[in-house]
């Protein structure tokens, strides 16, 4: 690279203090501060007090929960019930569509 | 109806499991 002449010591002193703004890089998850409850994520949890509500014997349906949870898909509804009922917070009644909850959090 | 405890009785043991790793 062509050696630039630095204009050294020129008529203007910046007195401006050059300060070290050490950015400060510690790996605090600060970003996406999940709102975990009981180690569930936001919608584990609306679909878990959605079959809370539901005191039926046979449990809430799955059309009733994918009637109430319009935003998401069968698909996303039923992953999370299998992790559900895998971790025990809910289990499947008289069929696979129908689910209560252990009640007990 | 039974079929639905037993089920409730599993689920529950599965999170006692669970809580207790």
């Amino acid at each position: 690279s062509k050696p630039q002449s630095m204009m050294g010591g020129g008529a203007g002193t910046n007195m401006m203090p050059a300060v070290h703004t050490s950015m400060s890089s510690t790996g605090s998850y600060s970003g996406a501060n999940m709102m975990l409850v009981n180690g569930l994520s936001a919608n584990q949890n609306q679909v878990l007090g959605l079959i809370k509500s539901c005191h039926e014997p046979q449990g809430i349906s799955m059309q009733d929960l994918k009637q109430k949870l319009s935003s998401m898909s069968v698909t996303v509804i039923r992953q999370i019930v299998d992790f559900l009922s895998n971790e025990g917070h809910i289990f499947s009644t008289i069929d696979e569509d129908h689910f209560r909850s252990t009640d007990n959090e | 109806l039974q079929r639905i405890s037993r089920k409730k009785a599993a689920a529950l043991e599965r999170l006692a499991g669970k809580q207790a790793l």
